[in-house]
This record gives C-alpha cells, structure tokens and sequence, in this order.
C-alpha cells in the first residue's frame, strides 16, 4: 500500500495472506465465511494446483507468528470462468479452506454486498495490504483510505486497457494512496450504516504503482460477481460433496 | 528441462525449447507481448534493448505505454516498429543472437519524435542510446529495418484512413481523434462483427453469447439459445432438462442449474416465510410432518443465510396448493441437500406447512477497540 499506515493488529479481521513456498506471502485475499476466501484469479496464474497454497489469518507482522494466527491448507481453487489473462478482466477466484476457521475477534468474516448494492463515486473505503510501499515491501499489515471515483474517469487514466462494469476504480487523483505489487486479492472495504464492513473490492490491477505517471488502483467490483460467488460455494458444499 | 523454465543453465533465458535435450535450450521465445504481434518476425530474445528479462516485465512497463501514446502524435511512420525492435528484439534463430534496429532507424525516430515528449515534460527512454546500433550495412553485423509493407499501427492501434495510428480504445468511443475522423465511422456492432443487445445497444463479441453469463442489461444474450420440448426446462448453459427432474436432488444438467435456487423463503399474507421447494420449476409447501430442527439448520444453510431463529408448523387451509414429504427413512439418506430429502405423491397429515426465519451471516464486525488503562 502506497502512502498508508500501519494497521493495528486485529482492526481488519478478514484479511488473510495467500502463501506459496518458497516465497512465502505472494497475495492477500479476504475471508468471506468459515470455510471460504476469496481472492483474484491472476494470482493462481502458473500455479493452479491447490496443494501449492496455504492461507493464513490473524496475522499483523508477516514475520512474526502471534497467538491469534490461524493458517489453512487450500482446498480447492475457483477461478471465474471468464477470467482473461490478457485484459484482467474477470479477475476473482474463489479458495475452499481445508477445514473451517475458528472464529474470533482476530479471525472473522467480512459481509458481502448484494447484487444490486454498488458504491457511488466520491465514497471513501479502505484498502489493506502487505504489498509494497513505493520504498520497501512492509513485514507489519498496512492500511489506506481512498475514495472511489468513476469508471469514466478512471478510463481516462488507461488508454491501453478497457474499464469495464467488473471493475471498481480508487485513489485520489494525485495518487497518494495507492495499492501495489503484493496487494492483489487484498480488501477494499467500506463501513456501512451500522458500523458494518463490506467488501466491495478485490485489488485487481493497475498503474506501475511507483512509476513517475500514477493512476487509480483498478479493483475486481465484487457486488458484480455476488451471485457468482454464493452460487459457487452452493454447488461445492451441496452438490459437489 | 522438457515442462519446466529452464533456470540458470540457460543465462536466464525464461523459456526452453520443448523439443531439444536437456541442456541445450534455445536463446529464441516466441513474441507475446500484444503491441508487437504484428511484426515480420515472429522471435525474441531477452533481456531486450530495455533491460526487461521478460514479456510481461516488458509489457507493464513504461516504455510500453509511451510509444504507443506518442504513435498518435504522428511523429514517425515506423516509430511503433523501432519501439518494438528494442521491446522484443529480434531472435536470430540459427545463432539465437538478437538483431538490433539500425542507428538510423534509431536516429529517425528520435529525430522527429523526441520533441512531442518535451512539450509535456517527458524525456526520451535513457537507454535507447543510439549509438549503440550498427550502422546500416556495417560489414560483419546485420540490423533491421522497416521494409515497405512493415506495419505502422500496433494490433493495439486503429489505423486512420489517413494513415495515422490512434489507440484502438478509442474506436468508436464518440469523439474523433482520427484527423479525418474514421475511427468514428462504422461503428453499428454489426460493421464491427459484433453481436448487439437490443435494449442498450452494447455491442458483444459473439462468444459472450449463450455462453451462460448475462450481459445485457435484459439478459438477451442469453434468450432464444435453445429450443426445449414443452415437458423440458432450459438449463442456465442452454441444456434441456425433463421438467420432473427439476431439483429432484440430483444434478442433471451438466452444469448442476437444474439444482440452483430450490429452497427459497416465500412471504405469505401473515408475512411469516414459508418454506418453498420448487420441484419440478413449481411451488411445493414443505409438510410438518416428522420436521426435526436439524432440518431448519440445514435449509437456512443451503440458502446461505445464519443459524435458524423461528421454526413454526401452520396449518395450511389451501387445498390446491402442492405439498412435499420428508422420505419415510431420510435420515438414512446421503443427499446434502433438503430437497433431496423429500417426495411427493403423500398426504400430509398434520396438514401443516413449515415456516422459517432464519438469522443474517454474522459478517463486518471489528472488534471494538481495547480500553488500556495508560
């Protein structure tokens, strides 16, 4: 996350790291239900096999272990049908923990929006992420806060690539605070009435994050693929098993 | 080396050419990156003139989204070209040495084009130093340069009628930045070879059709794409399914829709929510008869909602409305799902129907933050 803070351990209970040996932390990814997280498909690219990956929660500083730390096997991997390397469009996946988490106030779900339930331009939400920070890739949980702006603006950032209904754009027009290389499949969140969290969000893509020229962070817009996603888990838990 | 990256053995080299031996693997990769597709060759070798060690390193990189921004300005015909000798180099493939752009392609394009970056602030790519390229013709080294039918706009360009290159992204986007203004002409989807929605004239690539996601706003694209008998109902990838296998429990389309979305809450006059299976696409009451609680766990769960709060039996006075059992041993029975568990053809004879309230997922709560005394 460029231009964010250091979260305080347990504020974002739904973020998880997507890991992979050697390298360790590769993506970040959001739990959605006990057994269920979700990330973006590019992440998987050249490692689709399942027994590759772990997920691991409660986590604040990538290396430190703390007593809150819940880590899982994946079980099965789903990426959307139509997800397009090329263009990264599409891009969201859909990850079966081996078994169940435990809940706790450290470990717990996010909500998800309904289909029908969009963000507006000029909204602020929050991003989180162990991506890089511009200077140094962070070992501590950072968070940013940026405002949503249109996709007809946002497509004017992008001349080479098409902004599509399954994007969502964000950042500030400066670009202070940004996502970047190790956010991918992180949270973009925003409080609702209520004082509950909704993931609105995944980071998908965008300018070269430390780079002279910036732009918006691109985010897979999960309210479109809401059905998609419960539809998923129906079939896996129910008519798969 | 046969399914893997060939790793240090090969300088670096991020690809191995599948067919040869273990250790000899070939300098030359075939050209990916989209900007250069259209070149008369079809071979790279990396890192490139840039120093990126890969396409994709390339592809994000800046000079990637410069050229083909200052290809619009018209500076140079083979502009795009030369960018893309120092992008994707060509890969001599008996030497499996790469061939440079001759200094004055180089020179040419810097000539004219290196100002256009100056009037907003923007500096020529520092290391293409042309100095660095062979003259054209130097005896014991070739370079390339643009023949006649070389062409002059990326696949990632729409060529003007006058020649000059815009960025295909702004085909049809109802402003024209051809000077003569073709890249808004033909622009019905049909000239396009597209497919269109009726309701919003959106224009489709004809593989998003009947390929089971909606994408006009009406879901057209996902009308008319099969034609089932009148005892069969269209499954959501366009299979026909026997209407009475309809969420049976049992998946028989090939993509399981015959089983979606048949447990539902349905509001009654009341507004208590009964519980509705939709066997056979119509609308069955669920009989009390036998209900156990595991049940109502199991039916708010399929529906993806929280743990059930209320479970009522009410008397159902509607003769005419269907009704479905529980199996006479479904305890016994391995389906996951509730309407795998029930029959029709019995009476019910507690002549009551279950309704069910079920509790929201418990999701977006932070933990308050913790008081500590200071």
């Amino acid at each position: 996350i460029l231009g964010g803070r250091t979260s305080r351990p347990g504020r974002w209970p739904w973020q998880c790291s997507l890991q992979s040996e050697p390298s360790g932390h590769i993506c970040g990814c959001v739990l959605i239900a006990k057994k269920w997280v979700l990330t973006v498909a590019h992440c998987f690219e050249g490692r689709e096999n399942a027994a590759l990956w772990k997920v691991v929660l409660g986590l604040n500083n990538l290396d430190h272990p703390s007593a809150f730390m819940q880590t899982r096997f994946v079980e099965t991997i789903i990426v959307h049908p139509r997800y397009s390397r090329a263009v990264v469009d599409y891009d969201i996946s859909i990850v079966e923990l081996s078994e169940d988490i435990n809940e706790t106030s450290y470990v717990r779900p996010v909500c998800l929006p309904s289909p029908e339930q969009s963000l507006e331009p000029d909204t602020y939400c929050y991003i989180t992420g162990w991506g890089h920070m511009g200077t140094k890739m962070p070992f501590k949980l950072q968070e940013g806060e940026v405002r949503i702006i249109s996709l007809e603006q946002c497509q004017s950032y992008f001349d080479m690539k098409t902004i599509t209904t399954r994007m969502i754009c964000a950042g500030y027009e400066s670009g202070t605070v940004d996502s970047c290389m190790g956010d991918s499949g992180g949270p973009l969140v925003c409080e609702q009435p209520g004082g509950r969290w909704t993931l609105f969000g995944l980071t998908s893509w965008g300018s070269v994050c430390f780079s002279k020229v910036l732009g918006p962070g691109v985010y897979s817009n999960v309210s479109y693929f809401a059905k998609w996603i419960e539809r998923e888990i129906y079939i896996q838990t129910f008519l798969l098993n | 080396c046969l399914y893997n990256p060939c790793l240090d053995s090969c300088g670096g080299s991020a690809l191995c050419d599948l067919n040869t031996s273990l250790n000899n693997c070939s300098q030359c990769e075939p050209i990916t990156l989209e900007l250069c597709m259209n070149l008369p060759y079809n071979y790279t070798n990396l890192p490139n003139y840039l120093g990126h060690r890969t396409q994709k390193e390339a592809s994000i990189s800046w000079e990637s989204s410069l050229f083909p921004a200052l290809v619009q300005t018209n500076c140079y015909k083979y502009l795009m070209f030369f960018a893309c000798t120092i992008l994707v180099p060509k890969c001599d493939e008996n030497s499996g040495q790469r061939i440079p752009p001759c200094r004055t392609l180089c020179e040419h394009s810097k000539e004219r084009c290196e100002s256009f970056l100056g009037i907003v602030g923007l500096q020529w790519p520092e290391d293409t130093d042309c100095s660095q390229f062979p003259e054209e013709n130097s005896d014991n080294q070739t370079c390339l340069m643009p023949d006649q039918d070389v062409e002059e706009c990326s696949p990632s360009h729409f060529k003007c009628r006058s020649g000059r290159c815009v960025l295909a992204s702004r085909r049809c986007d109802g402003q024209a930045d051809c000077d003569d203004d073709s890249d808004e002409e033909n622009c019905g989807c049909k000239e396009r070879d597209l497919w269109e929605c009726p309701s919003d004239k959106q224009c489709l690539k004809h593989t998003l059709v009947c390929d089971g996601f909606p994408d006009c706003p009406d879901n057209m694209n996902e009308k008319n794409c099969s034609f089932c008998q009148a005892d069969e109902l269209e499954c959501a990838n366009h299979e026909c399914v026997a209407r009475d296998r309809w969420c049976d429990g049992e998946a028989h389309c090939t993509d399981s829709s015959d089983e979606w979305d048949c447990v539902t809450l349905s509001k009654n006059v009341n507004s208590s929510s009964v519980l509705t299976v939709h066997r056979s696409a119509t609308e069955h009451h669920v009989c009390a008869d036998g209900w156990q609680e595991t049940l109502s766990q199991l039916a708010c769960k399929q529906m993806g909602l929280g743990d059930p709060s209320v479970t009522q039996w009410i008397q159902d006075q509607d003769k005419g409305q269907h009704w479905l059992t529980l199996h006479s041993n479904w305890e016994s029975l391995n389906g996951t799902t509730l309407h795998g568990l029930l029959v029709n053809g019995q009476s019910c004879q507690s002549g009551s129907r279950i309704s069910l309230l079920c509790s929201k997922q418990d999701c977006g709560r932070r933990p308050a933050a913790r008081m500590n005394k200071r």
